[in-house]
């Protein structure tokens, strides 16, 4: 039981550094047990950007937060694989180069699990199979198929 | 396991019913603000069973269509169709299918669970989804705002997270 | 005392509602005191967008809260005005019509006032009398000034 | 009262000095994710007193700029022009000015504030802010992700907003 658990954390732990390497070009994270001894302490997210010293999670930038938030759900595919993710507007603090990273990665996981994301960043809309357009339309809700079109500025 | 179709009819801003297929691979769901996104995302997370205070209303009522002028409607209904449980669903299911019809309506102010057109206890949809690793309340699960909620956890709460993925 | 808390309130709710219509383009919003007999109970905020039923604060979607929070905050300058603004991403939630009648809203509001916005956002840019870039080398912060060009595409 | 000029020294991720110019208007301030830009947030509203933990910082020592490789530097400080506050400050100046020049220091592990250059406690500079309805924890300033706060807080933290204003 106990060997389960720590084979499942490093699985997770360097499906992270993975993850966090692909979307910040660089840099290292890994996850730590407060308390190594101690089975049941809490667990640690070491994250360095890169060219930065490691700092606290709390002084990472909102945009960097917000790919360490996600590498870290993501990571969790390592340790049970989630047949869907559903993903309202995870994207808002990003800058473009970095929607573009995180659009090429969800990408890839649409290869084994379906990725339903909610946006209004064109750099992630641009890499779906599919888009919904919602209208409202007196007090209601309709949804519209949409044709991605290319557009003349790349 | 995929989500094959998500079907609304009178929860939050969906009078008429709308059908939405979802298919493998990448879907993107765009609109201006208050169209209805983040409600399409709470009826998929309701239909699987998530509690009305997870879905910004206070009581199941709240969940019922009101158009601008009149009435709230007296029924809402979301069904979502699942294929490839496979075997995993063994039990669960009145009889072996490759698809499976889940739905959940509101009506008189209490909510009902059906699977294949038969009423069922929350209990059971919460195993099928289990079967298929499927949380309600899950990480794969990202509602708009909290995406950074995971990292100003305690480290006790994420430590906990591992034990339910290990 | 009593009379003056009452006035701010009442200047203060009457300003909400007009920087609500302005951003929503039609609707209601006011202020109200839970129990109106009761002048320490909580301070509720009503806000109906157009064409929709009123309903609770909470049930409105993440762009809404967003308008709503904002005219909140400048409605305040009724009861006292503020010699600066400085909003850090407030906009992440908005779509591009919001972000534009917002854009419109705080040019007005930095007539009177300074307004200090960071964004990622061209339609904020845009509207702005100058723009500051930030860049990281070697983990160091430099800060240059940026021309505002106008764009082919409008 | 205006905000003339910000600048900035060995405070978070700012090695060398930086200094800006903030004139009346509307500003923007650009950047890709991670270079400064709420750093830039932190000193405004550090040189106005907020304490370092509402600076994404745990303790003080932690706001001293820590290069890639290397020791963090011994000093930061962070040095605001104010103008136009008239004849609110009669009473807090050394003398009459125009001008204001308001700075903080952290050095040793201690902040020291400092009013035309000479050593001042807290105090003085939040009754100086006062006096131009300035404040660092104030609706006015608005943090990185706290927009939606307001409407989130109770009904009764809501009812002393007015007050703060009445
Ligand atoms: N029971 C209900 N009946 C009718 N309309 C409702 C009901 N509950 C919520 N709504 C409406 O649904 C709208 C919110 O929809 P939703 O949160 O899905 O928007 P969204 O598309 O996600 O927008 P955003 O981009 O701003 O997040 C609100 O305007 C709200 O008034
Ligand atoms: N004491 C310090 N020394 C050196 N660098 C620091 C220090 N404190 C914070 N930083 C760095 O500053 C960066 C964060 O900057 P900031 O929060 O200003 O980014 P930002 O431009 O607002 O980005 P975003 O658009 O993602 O919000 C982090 O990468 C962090 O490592
Ligand atoms: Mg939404
Ligand atoms: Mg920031």
């Amino acid at each position: 039981k106990r060997e389960r658990f720590f084979s499942v954390m490093e699985a997770v732990s360097s499906e992270l550094d993975k993850l966090f390497r692909r979307l910040f070009n660089g840099g290292e994270a890994s996850l730590a047990l407060a308390d190594p001894a101690n089975i049941d302490s809490g667990l640690l997210i070491r994250a360095r950007p890169p060219a930065k010293e490691p700092r606290l999670l709390d002084a990472l930038s909102g945009g960097e937060k917000t790919l360490v938030a996600i590498a870290f759900v993501l990571a969790l595919a390592a340790g049970r694989p989630a047949p869907f993710y559903l993903l309202d507007e995870v994207d808002a603090a990003l800058d473009k180069a970095n929607s573009e990273r995180l659009a090429n990665l969800l990408k890839e996981y649409a290869r084994e699990a379906q990725v339903i994301v909610i946006s209004h960043n064109e750099e992630l809309i641009r890499h779906a199979d599919r888009v919904y357009g919602v209208v409202m339309r007196e007090g209601a809700s309709e949804v519209v198929a949409m044709e991605l079109v290319a557009h003349a500025r790349s | 396991a995929t989500i094959e179709r998500l079907s609304i009819a009178g929860f939050k801003s969906f009078r008429r019913r709308v059908t939405i297929a979802f298919h493998t691979g990448f879907t993107a769901i765009v609109g201006e603000n208050g169209t209805g996104k983040s409600n399409i995302f709470d009826a998929l997370t309701f239909v699987m069973g998530r509690r009305s205070r997870a879905l910004r209303a206070e009581r199941v009522e709240q969940l019922l269509h009101a158009p601008p002028t009149g009435d709230p409607v007296e029924e809402a209904e979301v069904a979502l169709t699942i294929a490839g449980g496979g075997t995993a669903w063994g039990d669960l299911l009145p009889m072996p299918a490759d698809e499976v019809l889940l739905s959940r309506r509101i009506a008189s102010g209490a909510s009902t669970y059906r699977l294949q057109g038969r009423t069922c206890p929350a209990r059971t949809v919460e195993a099928l989804l289990g079967e298929i690793h499927v949380d309600p309340n899950g990480f794969h699960i990202v509602e708009q705002g909290m995406v950074v909620d995971v990292l100003e956890r305690s480290p006790k709460r994420r430590r906990e997270i591992l034990d339910e993925v290990a």
